[in-house]
């Protein structure tokens, strides 16, 4: 493979079983 | 079908003036028809090349510039697909529907499925206890008409980002799925695809081949950009991706593509103008069962058997996003370096070109919840070049590179087995597949 001119590299992992109940932060989180 | 023609549109919404006051039904009416008459173009063109299906955009038909008042006018009864209803041959069945008849028409009258975002409402009363002040529900919806102009989905957005004040919360997660002659289908929108539910249930749980994704997706550099971000999700979950964003320069709205487990089939970033374009690209129906179909990554795997390479530097802090990571700098030309943040560690083995003076790299690790304009739990780790050589600037947009890596191999010890890979170059520019594989053990890697 060439050299790469490389900005950003990443493994973004989403750990579902900690987040809170809903992701959003909209009007329902306050109903 | 073995494979079929999918479409997408990039499309420059003309967005109503900002009002005070809601506009009345045949002022909303005359906007969402400017947009429609520019997507009715999209679809004939797509149509003419042999599309099934065409993805628009979320927002497409009236933008986003409202409060909850000022929307009402855009909406309009939208009911669920078991009524079997072809709003083109019987519009009035339920009520004032102009939108809806026109979008079937639109498909029926081009043989092609049309995949539209708009707003649908429902009356409530007193005896709902979360019915809203005014008396109705208002929904952020995705609908879907097949060929001969059915609506066979609707999708409530279930995961509203923060500045959607206009829409409410359905009740409870809905996985909206159908079945064609070229796979199953799944939809959801935007932000949804940070979600466990509805986006993972839909793959592992419902099995869909491909997901439909209406999009208004603004660019924040470096971990959060459209192009990169959704062909990742792709390729991790194993399921075809048609997504359709908006374009805004002005908003760094753009970033739209299709998007194969295997690779990218097509994308689009366009900053420099203001107009929208088309997409379109042959995919499997059902990529799981084809030979060419990813292979399952331990996402730890490597990182299980290796002692962490020791750095004689300190580490330092930098923010991604509100995001608080852990730094460490790539002082020489190659070399291994290992970054931990609580129960994450990173591990980085290069080796550059050459190391130039003017450019810093920083290995990155962030594990926690983040919390801002929505809350989700990540764990990352990224390599990434500074701003500038000032190490306070790690973790900043940045938008070209010169330093030229032969050979790079990431890897984490992540505790989920949802991990997203990206590889970003200098302009914005996605990496070629040819470019890096991802290794059964976890690795992104060069293929050199």
């Amino acid at each position: 493979g060439a050299p790469l001119p490389i900005l950003v590299m990443a493994l973004y992992g989403r750990v579902f079983e900690k987040d809170p109940p809903r992701l959003g932060q909209g009007p329902g989180k306050l109903q | 079908l073995d494979t079929f023609i999918a479409a997408v549109y990039e499309h420059a919404v003309i967005l109503p003036n900002r009002t005070e006051t809601p506009v009345s039904k045949e002022e909303a009416l005359l906007l969402m028809n400017k947009n429609i008459d520019v997507l009715e173009k999209a679809v004939k063109l797509a149509a003419t090349q042999g599309a099934h299906i065409i993805v628009t955009p979320e927002d497409g038909i009236y933008g986003w510039v409202f409060t909850r008042e000022t929307i009402y006018p855009y909406l309009e009864e939208i009911p669920h697909p078991e009524v079997n209803w072809i709003p083109c041959t019987d519009p009035q069945r339920f009520g004032y529907a102009p939108v809806q008849e026109r979008l079937s028409c639109l498909a029926k009258d081009n043989s092609i499925y049309v995949v539209a975002n708009i707003g649908d409402k429902k009356p409530c009363n007193a005896s709902d206890p979360r019915c809203p002040p005014d008396g109705r529900y208002q929904y952020n919806t995705d609908v879907v008409f097949d060929s001969q102009g059915k609506l066979v989905a609707r999708y409530h957005k279930y995961n509203l980002f923060a500045p959607e004040v206009q829409f409410d919360f359905p009740k409870d997660s809905e996985v909206v799925t159908f079945d064609t002659p070229f796979g199953k289908f799944g939809i959801f929108t935007c932000f949804d695809i940070f979600s466990h539910d509805p986006a993972v249930v839909m793959v592992k749980k419902f099995q869909v081949d491909s997901v439909l994704y209406p999009t208004a997706w603004y660019n924040t550099l470096p971990l959060l950009s459209a192009v990169p971000f959704h062909s990742a999700w792709a390729r991790a979950m194993g399921v075809n991706l048609l997504s359709a964003n908006t374009h805004n320069t002005s908003m760094h709205m753009t970033g739209s593509g299709i998007y194969a487990p295997e690779a990218v089939k097509v994308y689009h970033y366009d900053m420099e103008t203001e107009s929208g374009q088309l997409m379109l690209s042959e995919l499997k129906s059902r990529p799981r069962s084809e030979p060419t179909f990813p292979a399952p990554v331990a996402w730890s795997g490597y990182d299980k058997g290796i002692k962490p390479f020791l750095s004689e530097q300190l580490d330092f802090p930098g923010m991604i996003y509100f995001d608080e990571f852990t730094f460490t700098e790539l002082k020489r030309n190659a070399g291994s370096y290992t970054v931990c943040q609580k129960d994450l560690c990173c591990h980085f083995t290069y080796k550059m070109s050459e190391k130039r003076t003017d450019e810093v790299y920083a290995l990155g690790a962030f594990d926690g919840l983040h919390t801002v304009e929505g809350q989700y739990y990540l764990q990352v780790c990224t390599l990434l070049k500074c701003q500038t050589t000032d190490l306070r600037t790690c973790g900043e947009p940045v938008g070209s590179a010169f330093t030229k890596f032969e050979k790079f191999a990431l890897s984490g010890t992540f505790g989920t087995s949802y991990v997203f890979p990206q590889l970003i170059l200098s302009g914005s520019q996605l990496a070629p597949e040819r470019h890096y594989e991802v290794s059964r053990d976890g690795r992104l890697q060069s293929t050199s």
